[in-house]
């Protein structure tokens, strides 16, 4: 199955 | 001192109501630019984005950009007690721990007071790069949420697919499987009820249901939706806030490992 992806892994921290 | 009037007060009443069961808590903040919100859900898979600009209130007081933590869902019980055709101003003074809902019916024969305590929210800000989508799809807001209500029923994921034939929703659980495409429709009589499809090159991405479908709840803001969809990347399912802004969501896909 696909694992569920994360926010925090796309857009960083400013 | 901050004290912004939103004579179409029922705006504000439908961005909670649409955000209040994904986030918990979060900061409103207020600049020049307007009143916004940025905030992921409690396990980093979705965020949301609002932007109610300035322009859109009758009156916008901000003296100095202000950050304001609190519970949306306390935030929420405070704006049901508003009447849909209230006027609805929110204020508050700079420093201070508490913001003040102020509803006035139309006719002014009553006026309402509700006070809320702020909270310290660690603010995570963070930044959102512009992105080129593969696809965008346009399409009426509650024929997504149909889809959205309708697949969940089925199965837990939804997979978005964008070719030239259209836009397709499949999912498929215990009991079987179901496919629904949409094609590009614009020849209708009221625009809002168009489907435009913009396909740079075809897309497909997994998504899980319970976030769509928890996405939807912005439905009454808007009669459309716009879908935006590139590889690998969150989708941005957005509906507009009237002429002032918009309510952004953004879902992070389901990848193979």
């Amino acid at each position: 199955d696909p694992k569920q992806g994360n926010i925090l892994s796309f857009f960083k921290r400013v | 001192m901050l004290e912004l009037r939103l004579v179409q007060g029922s705006l504000l009443k439908k961005v909670l109501e649409s955000v209040k069961d994904l986030v918990n808590d979060a900061n409103f903040d207020c600049s020049a630019t307007g009143f916004s919100l940025q905030a992921m859900d409690s396990s980093h898979v979705a965020l949301v984005a609002l932007l109610l600009r300035s322009e859109g209130f009758e009156h916008y007081r901000c003296d100095r950009n202000l950050s304001m933590g609190m519970n949306l869902n306390n935030m929420a019980k405070m704006l049901k007690c508003a009447g849909n055709d209230d006027i609805v101003t929110i204020k508050a003074d700079d420093g201070g721990d508490t913001v003040t809902f102020m509803f006035e019916s139309p006719t002014q024969d009553k006026i309402a007071d509700f006070e809320m305590k702020l909270m310290d929210i660690d603010s995570e800000h963070l930044g959102i790069p512009e992105a080129e989508f593969q696809a965008i799809v346009r399409m009426p807001s509650a024929e997504f949420a149909r889809i959205c209500k309708d697949l969940s029923s089925i199965g837990d994921t939804v997979v978005i697919s964008v070719t030239k034939e259209g836009v397709k929703f499949s999912t498929r659980g215990d009991i079987g499987t179901a496919n629904i495409v949409c094609r590009q429709n614009t020849t209708v009589d009221k625009p809002e009820d168009a489907t435009v499809i913009e396909m740079q090159e075809p897309v497909s991405l997994t998504f899980a249901l319970r976030y769509m479908n928890s996405f939807t709840k912005a439905t009454p803001l808007s009669n459309q939706v716009t879908i935006s969809l590139s590889s690998e990347l969150p989708v941005v399912v957005e509906y507009k806030v009237a002429e002032m802004g918009y309510i952004r969501f953004y879902l992070a896909p389901k990848l193979e490992e």
